[in-house]
């Protein structure tokens, strides 16, 4: 059954109808103002996180770099148990943010945080 | 739209390890307003902002052509100063600095001390030089001596180049076993500087003595912060989150193989 899915695989590419909601990166910007950290954030003022936001499709193509996992949770789903959720669409890939902040004792400190940024989507 | 989420409102998610980080680092925001403004200002915050602007743009985004060997770096300013009598022509503060370095969580790379070697002031113009001395007998470590200012040998263009900073490289001096063996973290520093605006001889504006000191040589730690050190800080592996993280730290993502 799983096989047949496979099969489908071509014209289910073909489609687009669905897209426009399917798991993909959209654009959001934050201030730290927003966030409360103003007062200790020197640079920059604003943070663009990005998210991740959409349906997983059916069939779960290598442009999302999925795991073997996913996919069979997502075929569990289509075919076995609806209650066994598909895969969610969560962020791939980060990249990191440089952060000039104030400590307490008014030192400033120059950090790179690690995975701030959403770069690409993933179903998993 | 989300109302403004203080840090301290995320108090009470210990388990969440930025959030922790965060809640180390950040002064508290009951302080009155514009005081934290205040802490961080003049000749330091403009070195920072300048450093910053150089390997990220105005999002944060690291600069691709502009990397930095670390991803920490401390500005240190000093805890302690103190007035040093009689010195010929130069005015001599003696500057001590904590370091605040945590061996398990920070691996320091590199050390400078950075100072301004011409000083453009309302009161006139200055030469400034620093010298880091020794922790304990408070001998001067490096060559440098106070003699006369060398004023015939520097022509206007000179001193008329604001911020001529001096990144003095420590690394030598500051490597962890010194100050681990030494039992102390606080360094040592005797910052100089003489009125060269005017011929020799001449008398500054008033004030110029406070107007120097708030120019201070300040300290610049190049640290690596390690994603080991957070978990260690965090109190050990508790929500089996961390294994992941250094699994995938392990065997990159761009490595794995095709299905």
């Amino acid at each position: 059954q799983a096989g047949n899915l496979a099969l489908d695989l071509p014209s289910y590419l073909r489609t687009n109808s669905i897209k426009k909601r399917e798991c993909s990166l959209h654009p959001f910007r934050v201030s730290f103002q927003q966030l409360g950290w103003d007062h200790w954030i020197i640079a920059p003022h604003s943070y663009q996180p990005q998210y991740c936001k959409g349906n997983c499709p059916r069939i779960l193509h290598f442009g999302y770099h999925s795991p073997n996992h996913a996919i069979i949770q997502n075929f569990i789903n289509e075919l076995v148990d609806k209650s066994v959720p598909p895969p969610s669409c969560v962020p791939y890939e980060y990249s990191p943010i440089s952060i000039l902040m104030m400590e307490q004792n008014g030192t400033i400190l120059y950090k790179v945080y690690e995975d701030m940024i959403a770069k690409s989507c993933t179903c998993r | 739209q989300v109302g403004p989420a203080s840090v301290g409102a995320l108090s009470g998610a210990p388990s969440l390890p930025l959030i922790q980080v965060l809640l180390g680092k950040a002064p508290p925001k009951t302080r009155p307003q514009g005081r934290n403004r205040r802490i961080a200002r003049g000749q330091p915050l403009r070195y920072m902002l300048n450093l910053y602007r150089s390997v990220a743009d105005r999002h944060g985004r690291p600069r691709r052509n502009r990397k930095l060997a670390t991803n920490t770096i401390r500005l240190v300013k000093p805890f302690a100063k103190a007035r040093q009598p009689g010195a010929g022509p130069w005015l001599v503060w003696n500057l001590d600095y904590r370091l605040e370095i945590q061996p398990q969580v920070e691996h320091l790379v590199r050390a400078t001390l950075v100072y301004s070697q011409t000083l453009s002031l309302a009161q006139g113009e200055f030469l400034c030089t620093a010298e880091l001395l020794s922790s304990k007998d408070a001998i001067p470590r490096t060559t440098l001596s106070l003699t006369s200012p060398r004023v015939g040998k520097r022509n206007a263009t000179a001193f008329s180049t604001k911020d001529s900073w001096v990144e003095m490289d420590l690394s030598t001096y500051l490597q962890p076993w010194v100050w681990a063996a030494q039992n102390s973290q606080v360094l040592h520093v005797r910052h100089a500087c003489a009125y060269v605006g005017q011929p020799w001889g001449s008398i500054p504006d008033p004030g110029w003595e406070d107007a120097v000191s708030l120019n201070d040589p300040f300290l610049l730690l190049y640290l690596n912060d390690t994603l080991g050190g957070l978990w260690t800080r965090l109190g050990g592996l508790g929500s089996g989150e961390a294994p992941f993280e250094e699994k995938r730290l392990r065997r990159p993502v761009q490595t794995r193989q095709a299905r």
